[in-house]
């Protein structure tokens, strides 16, 4: 038997830096 | 203040990589749009897109390295990160742009511009954490 392959899936927010330190408003 | 380490290349850069926008569609990488980004984050919630706009693109002396200045939100906060020259960020309105986007290319197979002082990028911050 061979088991199909996945296919890896990535969160949008994974391609994005997060630049800036987190600030309240 | 002393920019970040490089990170290592992640995967999801490689051209043909699925990726899931936050109300569950999915794109190849390079069909993203930065629409895509804008509502995925208004979405979330909890994720707030921010305009990071280049300031300086230096060499590092780490091999294949760059060191780029943003001004990051409407605060215009200074933030150093050191990137591999690889290294694609997210323009707004022109999409993928790198320091180097025929190594870009060379690597991912994605198609990108050249990363240039006054371009402005998709970044993200926490909103409303207190």
């Amino acid at each position: 038997n061979v088991e199909p392959r996945s296919v890896p899936v990535f969160p949008w927010h994974s391609l994005v830096p997060f630049l800036a330190p987190t600030q309240s408003d | 203040a002393a920019p970040t380490p490089a990170p290592s290349l992640p995967p999801y850069f490689m051209k043909g990589s699925i990726i899931q926008l936050a109300d569950g569609e999915l794109k190849r990488v390079e069909d993203l749009r930065t629409e895509d980004f804008i509502q995925s984050a208004e979405i979330s919630g909890e994720l707030k897109i921010d305009s990071s706009t280049v300031e300086r693109i230096d060499g590092s002396p780490a091999p294949n390295s760059a060191i780029i200045q943003f001004a990051v939100g409407e605060h215009r906060v200074q933030v150093s990160v050191e990137v591999l020259v690889e290294y694609p960020f997210f323009v707004f309105g022109q999409g993928w742009s790198s320091c180097c986007p025929d190594r870009t290319t060379q690597l991912f197979e994605l198609s990108c511009a050249k990363l240039s002082v006054g371009d402005v990028c998709i970044s993200l911050t926490l909103k409303n954490l207190k």
